[in-house]
Formats: structure tokens, C-alpha cells, sequence
């Protein structure tokens, strides 16, 4: 509605505004905020959210204890304009691969804004607590193209898995900055996992128990998390 | 010319209950009836949820807009800025007032909110927007 004070320190309301009044005004909003177009129904409930959630609730003025965002450097986050979450597509482009134990992991990075600068991108993998007490080192892996049908590996970050499980974060800016500046490119990332006492031996993922599977909990699955500056030029979208 | 007269000054009733309760479109319509009060803050909740975005605006539920509304007219409140400029033209309107306009009423100090939303069915993403609620008005 339209709300005005009444000269009493009262705001009454004049009049319900009418459906087309209401339309344009939610056009306005739109365009004030960059969105063209409402996207469809998202499924509740997966990581990416609940970990931007915590983000959110971070930049809140009342510090809180309750947020799981794995020892991140919260100057970081105050620093960025934009952050994006990526869910992991990983039925997408699966072949061509001779790996049969690691797991090739795909993110759309198309809609990531232009003109904003990539401060840095981070991997993120939960792993659920083992029930073998083992160490293991997760590495990820960039995907090139080598001219043949094959696809070459360049290692990108490597982690270490411990028995007590959790988010694991690894570094992946490098791929995701060759991405964005030749879409092409984007073959995807493949995990790797090794035992210490066995380098040459490779493991599957959820050996160690990795959550990689869409079945599995949405809440748990991977995801890539993107941060932001705004380089100053912005782009609007036309209505 | 009488009768022409008396029918003007019967319609007359029928017209004003109409033009009393006309409210004007905040965002189009400049000649707002609150506008002849002085430059001042005005509250302007969006409301997300009451639009129903809110499957698709995670977070906030929405936020205090607020937009500066009124006229430049001096003394103006303590609390209110007006740049120089605003007061030499302020009296250059007064000595041309068919040539010069007033000063306008306008944002001095912005604050950012951040927005978290799905851009589609899985991504996901949180948008600072730099000048987005007015924290103060004055007269530029």
C-alpha cells in the first residue's frame, strides 16, 4: 500500500496500491537490483545456500558463534562486492576419462558477472566422519584439453583428510579465472584421492568418506564458492 | 452563458470527493501532495516477502529503503544538510522564479545491503549493493 504520516506520528495508509501499480513497483526492484528474471523453484536444503546463509548472517552486526564457515578470514568476505555459489554438475561431460577412481566434478560458471574481478574460488568438499581412522591427501586436478581425445590433469591444490571429517576447502581461483576468460575451456575438475603409505595406489573418494553422489544428503554435497570486487563499471540488464 | 455556468457549478461537487481521495504514485508521480512539506527522510519498506519472493530471496525479508521527499525551502530543519550551492540558488530562484528552479531534495549519506538469492536452480548468490538504504537527505 501507499503509506503517508498523518501530521500525528501515525502512518496510515492512503490507499492499497492496484495490481498494476504493484507490478511496476515490482519492476523498480528489480531493476535496482540487476535481476531480469525470477529463476524457478530452488530444492531447499543443499550446502551452497546454507554456507552463503552463514556468510550472510556474518556480515550482520551481532556476532554469532553458530555459523560454520570453516575458519574462513571474515575480511575477506567484508571485502567482496559479489559472492557466488556454484553446485556441482557432475553428470555433466563425463567422457572421456581413463581415471576410473577419482571424480570429475563440473561447475556453470556462465553466469559469473562481467567486469567483476575474482578475488579467489574455493572447492569445497564434506567429508563425512570414517569409519576407518585413516589419513589420506584429496588433490584436484584441472582438466585441459592436450589436442586428442584425451584430457590432460594439472594439479590445482591438495588437502589433507583426517578420521574426524568435516568441510574441506581447496584453493581453485587458477580454473576458475581460465574459465571465465575462455568458457571453452571449462572441462571440469577431477579429485584424486591417495593413502601417505601408498602414493602410487589411488582411492575412491568416498572410500575415505567423501560425499560426492547426488543421492546422498544435499546439505553435504560439493559445491564451489566464488568471491568478488566490483571493478566500478556496471552492467545493467534492459526490462 | 448562465446555463453553461450552473452546469459547471453543479459538477463541481461530483469532481471533488474524487481529486480529495486521489494518493499519488510515489515513484511517478513528482507533484506529490507530502512534497510541499520540507526536504525530509521518508519510510519506504520493500518487503520480500510480502511480494512473495521469498523462495527466491533467501535473505533479507527485506529492507528500510526510505526516500527523501519535500521542498527546499530555507530555514531548513537543524538536522538538514544543503550544500552551497543549494542556498545561492535557493535565492536566485526567489529573484527568478520561472527561470531558476529549487534546490532538490536528495540522498547525503548512503548505506549498502547485502542480498542473497538463487540466481537458478542451484547457484546461488550474495550481492552487496553499495548505495542502496538513504540514511540522510539534504538540499543539493
Amino acid at each position: 500500500g501507499l503509506y503517508v504520516d498523518n501530521g500525528v506520528d501515525r502512518t496510515e495508509m492512503a490507499r492499497a496500491l492496484t495490481s498494476s501499480e504493484r507490478r511496476e513497483v515490482e519492476h523498480e526492484i528489480l531493476s535496482l537490483l540487476g535481476l531480469p528474471n525470477r529463476p524457478p523453484r530452488a530444492p531447499p536444503g543443499s550446502a551452497a545456500p546454507q554456507f552463503l546463509l552463514d556468510v550472510y548472517k556474518s556480515l550482520l552486526d551481532a556476532p554469532r558463534d553458530d555459523l560454520n564457515l570453516s575458519g574462513r578470514d571474515l575480511s575477506a568476505i567484508n571485502e567482496s562486492d559479489v559472492i557466488m555459489s556454484f553446485a556441482s554438475r557432475s553428470e555433466a561431460h563425463q567422457s572421456g576419462l581413463r581415471h576410473e577412481r577419482g571424480r570429475r566434478l563440473w561447475f556453470d560458471v556462465s553466469e559469473v558477472p562481467i567486469g567483476e574481478r575474482i578475488v579467489s574460488a574455493e572447492l569445497r568438499l564434506f567429508q563425512s566422519e570414517s569409519t576407518t581412522p585413516q589419513r589420506a591427501t584429496v588433490s584436484v586436478y584441472q582438466l585441459v584439453a592436450d589436442g586428442t581425445r584425451e584430457k590432460a590433469l594439472m594439479l590445482v591444490d591438495s588437502a589433507a583428510a583426517g578420521p574426524t571429517g568435516g568441510w574441506l576447502v581447496l584453493n581453485v581461483t587458477g580454473p576458475l579465472n581460465s574459465w571465465v576468460a575462455f568458457p571453452d575451456s571449462n572441462l571440469g575438475l577431477y579429485l584424486s584421492v591417495h593413502l601417505p603409505d601408498k602414493p602410487a595406489h589411488e582411492i575412491h573418494p568416498e572410500d575415505i568418506g567423501i560425499v560426492i553422489s547426488k543421492g546422498s544428503d544435499a546439505s553435504r554435497q560439493p559445491f564451489m564458492v566464488a568471491f568478488f570486487q566490483s571493478s566500478g563499471h556496471r552492467t545493467t540488464h534492459s526490462r | 452563458t448562465t446555463r453553461e455556468t450552473q452546469r459547471r457549478t453543479k459538477k463541481k461537487p461530483d469532481t471533488t470527493p474524487a481529486e480529495s481521495s486521489y494518493s499519488p504514485h510515489p515513484f511517478t508521480d513528482s507533484s506529490a501532495h507530502w512534497s510541499s512539506r520540507s526536504c525530509q527522510i521518508q519510510t519506504l519498506y520493500v518487503s520480500f516477502r510480502d511480494l512473495e519472493w521469498h523462495d527466491w530471496i533467501i535473505a533479507p525479508n527485506g529492507y528500510d529503503a526510505f526516500y527523501c521527499s519535500g521542498e527546499c525551502n530555507f530555514p531548513l530543519n537543524a538536522h538538514m544538510n544543503a550544500t552551497n550551492h543549494a542556498i545561492v540558488q535557493t535565492l536566485v530562484h526567489l529573484m527568478n522564479p520561472s527561470q531558476v528552479p529549487k534546490p532538490c531534495c536528495a540522498p547525503t549519506k548512503l548505506s549498502p545491503i547485502s542480498v542473497l538469492y538463487f540466481l537458478d536452480e542451484s547457484n546461488v548468490i550474495l550481492k552487496k549493493y553499495k548505495n542502496m538504504v538513504v540514511k540522510s537527505c539534504g538540499c543539493h
